[in-house]
C-alpha cells in the first residue's frame, strides 16, 4: 500500500508562481 | 491523456505525518498539518485566502486567486474544478465538491471566497 507524505497534499503557492 | 488528480487524494490513501503517524486522507485534521509543519525543519504553513474563483477557458478547470502569506501576495492558479484544497477548520474543499466526491470518494465541502486554505512555504525563505 503506497504511503504519501503529508506535504504532498497541500500546495506551495509562493510568489514565484504569482501571475 | 485527460488531466487527473494525484492518487493521494483518493479516499483511503495512507498519509504519513511528520511524526511518522499514519492517517487516511479523509481523516486528516487542521492540527495534523500544523503539527507536522512544526516538526519539519524545512516547511512552514502559510495561510492562503481565496479572493476570487473564476471559470477557465479550459473545460473542467477553474482559476482561483489567492492572497498568500503575511504579505498577501496575489497568486492565481488554474486547477481542475474537483481539485481539493484543505481549508483551515473545515477540511477538504473544492470548486465542485460533488465531482470531487464522485471521483475520489473524498468527503468535500464547497470552496468559497474568503476560505483560508493551508499552503506551504520554505522556512528559510528570505
Amino acid at each position: 500500500v503506497p504511503v504519501f507524505p503529508w506535504h504532498s497534499l497541500v500546495p506551495f503557492l509562493e510568489t514565484s508562481q504569482s501571475n | 491523456s485527460a488531466p487527473s488528480l494525484p492518487p493521494y487524494f483518493t479516499k483511503g490513501s495512507i498519509i504519513q505525518l511528520a511524526d511518522g503517524e499514519l492517517k487516511r486522507v479523509e481523516d486528516l485534521k487542521t492540527e495534523d498539518f500544523i503539527q507536522s509543519a512544526e516538526i519539519s525543519s524545512e516547511l512552514k504553513i502559510d495561510s492562503s485566502t481565496v479572493e476570487r474563483i473564476d471559470s477557465s477557458h479550459t473545460p473542467h478547470f477553474a482559476i482561483i486567486q489567492f492572497a498568500v502569506g503575511e504579505h498577501r501576495s496575489q497568486v492565481s492558479v488554474e486547477v481542475l474544478v474537483e481539485y481539493p484544497f484543505f481549508v483551515f477548520g473545515q477540511g477538504w474543499s473544492s470548486c465542485c465538491p460533488d465531482r470531487t466526491t464522485q471521483l475520489l470518494e473524498l468527503p468535500c465541502a464547497k470552496l468559497s471566497v474568503g476560505d483560508v486554505c493551508i499552503s506551504l512555504t520554505l522556512k528559510n525563505l528570505k
